[in-house]
């Protein structure tokens, strides 16, 4: 996965994403394809979740999965979520859970519960900050004010890191993939690199959804596991999404 | 320019948007799921539209599983486990689950394998 929030020059707050999943579950030669990830795509759907009639989140998601990974609360927050890797990771909450030890959340469940009850930024912050999960996950949060962009690097109990975006300092975008924003990816798997040079050539004069778009299709934020692409803009309250290819020659991750 | 290794890095790409070409598959279709209906009925839209789709990336699944396990234990034990606690799981999830179970078709231990596949996979 590869998650990114920024801000342009006007202090207008992008949000953007490419999910990617399904490394070694199936790789079909034929195809040079992840069998899962090729079987997730017609199941990418986009959601409206409503209350009383009223708009209270909207979400990209795959059919069938009830847990959020993707989603909007229109001008208030954006939220997506990245696969954290640790040792002490869900197999341990699961075990936990079977042993009857529940005072942690299923992650998806966490974040589904956010987008439908929090109701700011900081609100959202507190609440994937502190609960307790099963496993380990980056949460990518944006907000509606400038500044309002961060990255919580979770443990299963405890808040390990909040990087913010911090304009003196000129960080005008936060982005995480899925290692500790502060140690070097694996080497066979730096997407944060290229990701980065591309987010720095755009620069923050031309930062828009458009050009976050562009960012998101250059190989290998675009690979072979990109099962779908979603771009969110707080203050106008809106998610687009698209389905994603990547065509040969292209990482398998 | 791209290079033919590798991890394969290209140059920043631009003007992609209007999604278009080869890196574009295809657009979203938008459901709305309404809050106020019980949780077992909010998801039957869609997966009115999706049980096919979803049977299909479930099959995938059991597919795998069987190729590390051929005699089709671990698919049973999936079957048999999983909708034992399915009680424990908080609400609107449990109830929302057990919905798309019965909408879909799909044994109730593979929809819940489905939707905990974030914990599972870490092993």
């Amino acid at each position: 996965c590869t998650s990114v929030v920024a801000e342009d020059a006007k202090g207008n707050l992008f949000h953007g994403r490419n999910l990617d999943f399904g490394l070694f579950l199936g790789w079909d030669a034929k195809n040079k394809s992840w069998t899962v990830s090729e079987k997730l795509k017609p199941l990418v759907v986009n959601l409206d979740f409503k209350r009383n009639n009223q708009t209270v989140f909207k979400s990209t998601s795959f059919a069938g999965y009830v847990g959020m990974l993707t989603g909007i609360k229109p001008y208030l927050f954006s939220l997506t979520m990245n696969e954290r890797f640790s040792l002490d990771g869900g197999y341990i909450g699961i075990l936990e859970w079977i042993l009857g030890k529940r005072d942690g959340m299923w992650m998806s469940f966490l974040t589904r519960s956010v987008l439908e009850n929090a109701t700011s930024y900081e609100e959202a912050k507190f609440h994937l900050a502190q609960t307790k999960l099963l496993a380990p996950a980056y949460f990518i949060l944006g907000g509606n004010q400038t500044g309002q962009g961060c990255i919580i690097t979770r443990s299963r109990v405890f808040t390990i890191d909040t990087f913010e975006i911090d304009l003196k300092l000129g960080r005008w975008y936060v982005l995480e993939t899925n290692y500790d924003h502060w140690k070097e990816p694996l080497f066979l798997d730096d997407r944060r690199t290229p990701a980065m040079k591309c987010m720095n050539l755009t620069k923050q004069t031309n930062i828009s959804l458009q050009t976050l778009y562009d960012v998101l299709s250059t190989k290998p934020i675009l690979n072979k596991l990109t099962t779908y692409t979603t771009l969110m803009q707080v203050s106008k309250g809106t998610l687009e999404s698209y389905i994603r290819d990547c065509p040969n020659p292209c990482m398998p991750w | 320019w791209a290079q033919f290794i590798p991890p394969y890095t290209e140059d920043c790409r631009t003007d992609m948007y209007p999604p278009k070409g080869p890196t574009f598959k295809g657009a979203v279709s938008w459901y709305t799921v309404d809050l106020d209906l019980p949780p077992s009925k909010r998801w039957t839209s869609v997966i009115t539209d999706k049980k096919k789709d979803l049977d299909n990336m479930i099959q995938a699944i059991r597919d795998l599983a069987n190729a590390f396990v051929p005699s089709g234990r671990l698919v049973e034990l999936v079957d048999i486990t999983l909708p034992l606690m399915v009680n424990t799981l908080p609400n609107p999830f449990k109830d929302e689950i057990k919905g798309i179970a019965a909408d879909s078709g799909i044994h109730l231990g593979e929809i819940i394998l489905f939707n905990i596949f974030y914990e599972v996979f870490t092993v």
